[in-house]
């Protein structure tokens, strides 16, 4: 008789409970009807049996989001944790969500549920996914975009950990910049 | 202290416990 491997009949809790919400493009309904949470979690193993069992972003539709968030944080600016925050963005072209969008977005899942951001995992809130035909975003928000170099490391972790190349740039915009911005993007407040 | 997970570890575990 083999004895099982403890380590694979023990869920392995994590450091925070993340819920993963899915925001459905249905234009005869207001913004808040169509944000749905599909359903939160607090082990590994219930992070993969979600994941494995939701479509990959590249396959939802156009005006579709995916977010993750700490559980008890809603993934929009309103939010009493977002509202001072803002966003490390990285914009994608259409070849890339062939290429590059769900490894990218897997490997954004892993740096959250992992606390990968060390010290500054506090400082995150959570990480969006926009599918959009003009060009897929994916994002970071964190809570206090004042936070200079809280910010600056969780940037310069992300772009580490997607291999983004040095010579590729990306930026950080505060919500505020976001909702008052007169052309098409926010000023970016720090650039790795 | 943090609870801190590595990303070959959390791949580790994608199939690892399908039945739980």
């Amino acid at each position: 008789v083999s004895i099982p491997d403890p380590e694979l009949l023990i869920k392995h809790p994590l450091h925070n409970r993340w819920a993963l919400w899915y925001f459905k493009n249905d234009k005869t309904k207001d913004w808040h009807a169509n944000l749905k949470v599909v359903t939160a979690f607090d082990t590994v193993e219930d992070f993969w049996a979600l994941y494995n069992h939701v479509l990959p972003a590249s396959k939802i539709a156009p005006g579709c989001d995916y977010s993750l968030f700490k559980d008890g944080i809603q993934p929009m600016w309103e939010d009493e944790r977002n509202k001072r925050g803002g966003r490390w963005l990285i914009n994608l072209n259409k070849r890339q969500r062939n290429m590059e969008l769900d490894s990218f977005w897997l490997e954004t899942l892993l740096c959250l549920i992992g606390e990968a951001f060390e010290e500054q995992s506090d400082d995150v809130c959570g990480a969006v996914v926009n599918i959009r035909n003009k060009g897929d975003k994916l994002s970071i928000w964190t809570h206090d975009a004042t936070r200079n170099e809280a910010t600056m490391r969780v940037g310069r972790t992300l772009k580490d950990r997607l291999n983004i190349p040095r010579d590729i740039t990306i930026g950080f915009q505060a919500h505020s910049d976001t909702m008052t911005k007169a052309g098409s993007t926010a000023k970016n407040r720090f650039v790795v | 202290g943090k609870k801190q997970y590595d990303r070959a570890f959390l791949l580790q575990l994608q199939f690892a416990n399908e039945s739980l």
